[in-house]
């Protein structure tokens, strides 16, 4: 494993400490969209369908087990828990599932590598992935005041994915044979959705302003 | 051997 991709999960990892920090110590989860969790946990849940049944690594192992618990448990606070869930933000967050599961299913079933159930649910959480921060994204810019916890998981983020092509960048150079478009291009269009957030973020970093999105 | 290698990752 390189430095980038492990920057990568360890950025990955920071995002869903921060929110998990957000939702169970301040009690709060406004901001925060719950079709975006969602999304996650559905992309998580389909693409480890190989955890008991592939063996990779320890690291691997653990880190699944990690990302799939926490996204159904960041879920289950902003649905259930009596405090968390009076802070969402339910009638901002107005984006419909569907529209991203549908394509992102037609997709994968009509774009893969190889035509197995494992593989198309596999393919299906890229392509889902690649999208599941749009509700976010566009619950952030209805949102007058982003506090900075929530403006900081979303970068990390962000960072995870610009990490994770940096990774590929080095391990086409250092591995024979290793060349996944599918991947690439879906974990591209993923990272390209945060540039604009980015901009933001870094504009305000600058000058030292509170992060706001123009509307 | 390509599909394996590209599970390795999260």
């Amino acid at each position: 494993m390189n430095i980038f991709r492990f920057a990568g999960d360890m950025t990955h990892l920071a995002s869903v400490l921060v929110l998990l920090l957000k939702i169970h110590t301040i009690k709060s989860c406004a901001g925060i969209s719950l079709k975006t969790q969602e999304l996650y946990a559905l992309v998580f849940a389909t693409r480890y369908l190989d955890l008991f049944t592939d063996y990779i690594s320890l690291y691997n192992t653990l880190m699944k087990l990690i990302f799939l618990g926490s996204s159904f448990s960041i879920v289950w606070y902003i649905r259930y828990h009596k405090i968390v869930r009076r802070s969402y933000d339910k009638d901002q967050d107005t984006f419909r599932h569907y529209f991203l599961v549908l394509p992102c299913l037609l997709l994968a079933l009509l774009i893969n590598e190889k035509f197995t159930f494992r593989e198309v649910m596999w393919t299906f959480s890229l392509y889902l992935e690649a999208v599941a921060i749009l509700p976010q994204l566009v619950l952030l810019q209805r949102t007058r005041n982003i506090d900075n916890l929530t403006g900081q998981y979303v970068f990390l983020l962000g960072a995870y994915r610009a990490l994770y092509i940096l990774n590929w960048i080095y391990r086409y150079f250092t591995e024979p044979h290793y060349v996944h478009w599918i991947t690439w291009i879906s974990g591209l269009v993923q990272t390209l959705l945060y540039a604009d957030f980015f901009y933001y973020y870094f504009q305000s970093w600058k000058n030292n302003v509170k992060l706001e999105l123009p509307a | 051997a390509a599909i394996v290698s590209q599970h390795d990752e999260l």
